[in-house]
């Protein structure tokens, strides 16, 4: 999966991949005051197994939690199952509904997208890419947007969460990499100084198949040094 | 000697029942084909039980190669016919009620001898969803061995069809295997029964015939999406029946009727079946009982939930019901309605919950408030539109009518339970249908200015396993692309789901149709109006009632239906005079009036024969 954080007031972003091995839960966001938790479980292309590292790696499966309202969604590239408790609804990404309830709103659109929100102020974006069936490699998989995060709090934290509060880089030291086409840099970020590569990811927002191209800074090894900790400290036992 | 299959010189040589189903609309033609091997000229009967939902839209007679088509007028102008008939001293009926779900087609001709008659009946009803499936009946009754007897259903559905079976009451598996085929493959699916003369036979040596039963296909259709939109030329139909949802918990009150005449078997089968019905009622639900005679008695002062030993306690509860006095509908009814009414103002049920009363009678009012009109209006002001009343007539010595009336006016149905052995059954089988509500307070919405003649679009409840159908035409048959937002009201939340259809698409997708009859969202569309129409007149009172008695009557006459407003015509000349047969619907009121219409079959040779009907 590969994780882009547009810096506000910096008109710059920076991106990170993160690979592990199908089946590995992480710890997107996690919020103590709010109640809200988002993971997402990685799965692998047609070719790879359960212990491959080299294969594509995607988010397969995608959980959010709100503990304050004891609800939760599981989004899958085939089915929604949301609810509370054991009372849980199913829905298909072929329909198109709007799903209400105080401080809560999920609209999923057929076969495009859906929005998750709570009340105004934190709402995300899952993304359906869908694949063709008999590609002999891809699968379909998922896309994680947070679109509004301003009523999250301080203490938010995970793979995304973390950059939800502002914090300051700074890039110099602009040189040739390896790719003449992508230039190396020195980023000082979070007391680390790390080489970074210029690069581009696409947001798929407004079109899902398209996207649009988001120039970045690339953070190497999982994001390292760029990240709290190291990537594995966000992995979890399971979804919810 | 007399071929096989020739029973008083009558020969039945062929009998088809021709089915055509394209989403959920179906479109039968009975073909009867006979020839009179005797040496006079002989009566030929002809006898179809179709579906009491169904509409008869044609009926023909063949004679010697010449047809003698139906015509579809309005009934008083066919009551005239049919007085003329009279007054020469002849009628027959030819509609009558029989049984549960069927009514019964009778006509009979005069054959002259080695002359052949074809009887072709046909007749269109909308296949509602049930419990999760489909469900077309046949009545297979030939009464005679028919060298070429068959059965042929070709089932259409744009959604593609998920499962399809065929079962005979009458003939053992063994032998339905080689009579009956059956086939799906995505949209289409197909059942053929066919039996050989030798397989038609009730035992090897035997001449008569083992077909005398009941022939049912059932089927489903995929549900990727909750709904499905369907267009064709300037009509639409939308089909709607979401899966997965989690059920809405229910606030129900049954009201029981515990007068004297329930004594015996059928307190004993109410008994038997509240009983199961308690072993199916979910811990979230709230209930109670009341029981009405000539007083009214609770089994709890206020609803309870459904717990363990709430139900352990409420089973003791049922077990000791017992009969007595006579039959207090208004307070039994009111008892009930304000206990719901309680539970809601002072939250004592769960807010996202549904309410439901379901009363059980055999008998009419007789003590108390026993006027009808008053008990309407004292329930109708009661109730208030806030839930629905469901009302269960157990026999036939009751005013249906009142219950049907009752229940409709509160958003709710009236059903007749047979007095039969398997009451109990007939009674569990009702709380199945309503025991799993997934929204409540559906509205079905359209763009605005979009469509016109839309059939009913709002419903208190969507039941589990059933689906809701709504019909419409669209002001702009050329539209690129058509809207439909459902909301309703969940078990946790409040749910929209909208159906976008891409008219290419659904072109696309619907381009087999012509496979099937091209313009049956036109006729499901009038069958859906005429059904809801003929509803809605029960309730309406003075100009309101001669509208929609108007309205019925034209749509009625225009598609072609036999309808309770409408009566079919056959008018054969001979001999210079006109020989006429009459078909009619009869009411669900006419039950208990069948042995009333009689089928005259001897005539004077003096006087021009006529076939009539005597409908409710």
């Amino acid at each position: 999966p590969h994780f882009i954080i547009q810096i506000p007031g910096k008109n710059d972003s920076i991106c990170f991949n993160i690979d592990e091995k199908p089946g590995t839960v992480l710890r997107l966001i996690q919020d103590p005051v709010t109640g809200i938790t988002v993971t997402g479980q990685i799965i692998g292309d047609k070719r790879s197994n359960a212990s491959s590292r080299t294969g594509k790696t995607y988010f397969g499966k995608l959980g959010i939690t709100n503990a304050w309202m004891d609800f939760r969604v599981e989004v899958t590239t085939e089915k929604i199952i949301l609810g509370t408790g054991a009372e849980l609804s199913t829905f298909s990404w072929l329909d198109t509904i709007t799903v209400t309830q105080t401080g809560l709103s999920v609209t999923i659109n057929r076969k495009k997208n859906m929005v998750v929100s709570f009340g105004d102020g934190i709402s995300f974006v899952i993304i359906l890419h869908q694949v063709w069936k008999k590609h002999p490699v891809h699968q379909d998989f998922l896309g994680f947007y947070v679109v509004d995060s301003h009523r999250m709090s301080a203490q938010t934290h995970g793979l995304l969460g973390q950059f939800f509060q502002p914090f300051d880089f700074k890039v110099f030291g602009i040189r040739p990499g390896s790719d003449p086409t992508k230039p190396d840099a020195t980023m000082v970020v979070k007391n680390h100084r790390l080489t970074v590569t210029r690069g581009s990811q696409k947001d798929y927002r407004k079109d899902a198949s398209v996207g649009t191209k988001v120039i970045c800074w690339f953070v190497h090894n999982n994001g390292e040094g760029l990240i709290d900790g190291v990537h594995t400290d966000y992995i979890v036992p399971s979804l919810f | 000697s007399l071929p096989e299959g020739v029973v008083d010189g009558i020969e039945v040589y062929s009998t088809k029942i021709s089915c055509k189903v394209t989403s959920r609309f179906a479109h039968n033609v009975v073909t009867t084909r006979a020839v009179n091997r005797a040496d006079t000229a002989k009566e030929v009967s002809f006898d179809v039980e179709l579906p009491k939902t169904a509409f008869i839209t044609n009926f023909t007679l063949t004679i010697d190669g010449v047809t003698y088509p139906g015509n579809v007028k309005e009934k008083e102008v066919a009551q005239k016919q049919y007085e003329k008939a009279v007054s020469q001293g002849k009628t027959a009926g030819l509609v009558k009620a029989s049984g549960r779900k069927l009514e019964k087609f009778t006509v009979s001709v005069n054959v002259a001898a080695g002359s052949k008659v074809t009887f072709e009946l046909t007749y269109e009803e909308l296949l509602k969803r049930n419990k999760g499936k489909y469900e077309m009946y046949l009545k297979v009754q030939p009464k005679q061995l028919v060298r070429h007897f068959e059965i042929d259903a070709h089932i259409f559905e744009p959604q593609g069809i998920s499962m399809l079976d065929a079962e005979a009451s009458f003939i053992t598996n063994d032998l339905l295997g080689s009579a009956l085929t059956k086939s799906f493959s995505g949209k289409k699916g197909h059942v053929s029964f066919k039996p050989s003369l030798d397989q038609q036979r009730s035992c090897p040596t035997c001449t008569d015939s083992l077909l005398n039963g009941d022939f049912t296909i059932v089927y489903d259709v995929n549900r990727e999406s909750p709904g499905n939109v369907q267009i064709v030329n300037g009509y639409f139909v939308h089909f709607f029946a979401p899966q997965g949802l989690p059920v809405v918990p229910k606030n129900i009150v049954f009201v029981i009727d515990v007068s004297g005449s329930m004594s015996g078997r059928k307190i004993q089968q109410t008994r038997e079946a509240l009983l199961k019905i308690l072993d199916d009622v979910k811990e979230d639900d709230y209930l109670n009982f009341i029981l009405f005679s000539t007083d009214v008695t609770t089994w709890k002062d206020h609803l309870v939930q459904a717990t363990p030993a709430n139900l352990k306690e409420a089973k003791t509860f049922v077990k000791n019901i017992h009969d007595q006095s006579m039959t207090n509908i208004n307070d039994g009814l009111l008892k009930g309605i304000e206990m719901l009414n309680k539970a809601r103002e002072d939250h004592t049920v769960p807010e996202r919950s549904t309410s439901i009363i379901i009363m059980l009678t055999d008998g009419d009012a007789n003590t108390g408030e026993s006027r009808p009109e008053k008990i309407q209006e004292n329930v109708r002001n009661a109730i208030g539109g806030k839930f629905p009343l469901y009302n269960l007539g157990f026999g036939n010595n009751l005013n249906y009518n009142f219950l049907e009336t009752l229940a409709l006016e509160n958003h709710g149905l009236a059903r007749r339970i047979y007095e039969d052995s398997d009451a109990n059954l007939q009674l569990q089988g009702f709380y199945e249908e309503v025991a799993n509500p997934l929204l409540t307070n559906v509205e079905v919405e359209y763009p605005e200015n979009a469509i016109l003649d839309l059939t009913r679009n709002s419903y208190p409840h969507f039941y589990d396993g059933s689906e809701i159908v709504v019909a419409g035409r669209l002001v702009d048959r050329n539209m690129d692309n058509f809207k439909a937002d459902v909301k309703g009201h969940g078990a946790l939340n409040d749910l929209t789901f909208t159906e976008e259809v891409d008219m290419e698409e659904m072109d696309a997708a619907l381009k087999e149709q012509g496979y099937i009859f091209g313009d049956y969202i036109e006729r499901l569309w009038a069958y859906l109006t005429i059904e809801q129409l003929l509803e809605k007149r029960k309730n309406a009172k003075g100009d309101e009632k001669e509208n929609i008695t108007a309205e019925a009557l034209d749509l009625s006459l225009k598609y072609h239906f036999v309808t309770p407003l409408t009566s079919m015509v056959v008018t054969k000349p001979e001999d210079n005079e006109d020989q006429t047969s009459i078909a009619d619907k009869p009411g669900e009121e006419a039950i208990a009036e069948t042995t009333t219409m009689s089928f005259l079959t001897t005539q004077q040779s003096s006087q021009s024969p006529y076939y009539y009907v005597d409908g409710d």
